[in-house]
């Protein structure tokens, strides 16, 4: 199973994620 | 003894090469016809086709039905003595963390509802100076800008944008302009904001993860839609071999607003996995016996549900 989110956000938006990491719930998606 | 021999022989050697040509024939017939035909993935507004003929085979694969079998026997309560084993093996295999469940294993009447176990309080701390967290536990597919109706990405699957998320005419745009616009402007169609941009988010839900989904932020729905269809595995494995599978596969997409703007919140099934539960939802009844698989949507609006951050959202169940 898969949840793909698709959201507007400004330019600037950065995620602090890396391709194939492990992620929890609640855990940031941004370094905002 | 060698009259009777060769008698038999003989027999066999009648029946069986025709049986054996007539054989040939027909996978070479069928084998041609799928290498030349394939199986329709529709990227791009036209057909395109799956010429690969492994992978147009296992898109014919019956995994819905395998599917809804897989729960059905996975939903048979289990002795209650047998609980702890069966869960914990489960665990070993799947590299579950059963340290975080709330309830004692042997709680689970069943492997349905240890797979979509509830977690102990506080054992996914939600982030407070964020605006967007992460919806679900999870292997990062893919993350990033999203410039192009048609979403390529470096390791991952490819999707069109307008097929995953259906028609533009409910979000912004009417029926004539639908016809004109240019791929890209879809994607610009659906932001509040010109000056702003649409992110994605893909997260790989595995089978020893916790599989319950919570609201990634403060936002508000507008409405759900639930494209029926296929069961396919989306493996990372599996994913690079199947463009477009995430467009094939059933799922149920939220779409609404929240503070920097669009937000879509899509829930894709896979194979034993096709039941999605959303708890606003009453209504959603997926992986249906009855449900054909064609490439309409129903559409349900929910008045705008308001959902907090780190707010229990669904969950995927086995079936």
């Amino acid at each position: 199973s898969t949840i793909v989110l698709l959201f507007e956000a400004p330019r600037d938006f950065q995620f602090c994620l890396q391709i194939g990491q492990t992620i929890k719930v609640g855990q940031a998606l941004s370094a905002l | 003894v060698s009259a009777r021999f060769v008698r038999n022989t003989s027999r066999w050697w009648r029946l069986g090469v025709p049986t054996g040509v007539g054989f040939s024939l027909l996978a070479a017939t069928q084998w041609n016809y799928l290498h030349k035909h394939g199986y329709p993935v529709d990227v791009d507004d036209r057909p395109e086709l799956l010429n690969d003929v492994i992978a147009t085979c296992y898109c014919c694969l019956p995994l819905r039905t395998t599917s809804r079998i897989w729960g059905w026997l996975t939903s048979i309560e289990l002795p209650v003595g047998l609980r702890p084993t069966l869960y914990g093996f489960y665990a070993n295999i799947f590299h579950a963390d059963l340290d975080e469940v709330e309830l004692d294993l042997s709680a689970f009447p069943n492997l349905v509802e240890f797979f979509v176990r509830k977690l102990k309080q506080n054992a996914r701390p939600i982030a407070q100076n964020a605006n967007m967290t992460s919806p679900a536990d999870g292997k990062v597919l893919y993350f990033g800008p999203v410039t192009s109706c048609r979403v390529e990405q470096v390791k991952g699957a490819t999707y069109d944008l307008r097929q995953f998320l259906g028609d533009p005419n409910g979000f912004t745009l009417n029926q004539i302009a639908k016809e004109t616009m240019q791929k890209d402007d879809y994607v610009n169609s659906l932001l509040k904001n010109p000056d702003n941009r649409l992110y994605q988010l893909i997260v790989y839900l595995a089978p020893g993860d916790y599989h319950r989904f919570h609201s990634p932020t403060d936002w508000n729905i507008k409405f759900r839609r639930h494209f029926p269809g296929k069961l396919l595995s989306v493996n990372p494995k599996v994913l690079k071999y199947l463009p477009n599978l995430f467009s094939l596969n059933e799922r149920v997409v939220y779409v609404g607003e929240w503070a920097g703007g669009f937000m879509a919140y899509a829930a894709v099934g896979a194979t034993n996995v096709g039941s999605i539960r959303v708890y606003c939802d009453r209504e959603l009844a997926t992986n249906t016996v009855h449900w054909p698989e064609t490439v309409h949507w129903k559409e349900a609006c929910l008045g705008c549900a308001r959902v907090a951050k780190g707010e229990l959202f669904g969950e995927f169940r086995l079936g």
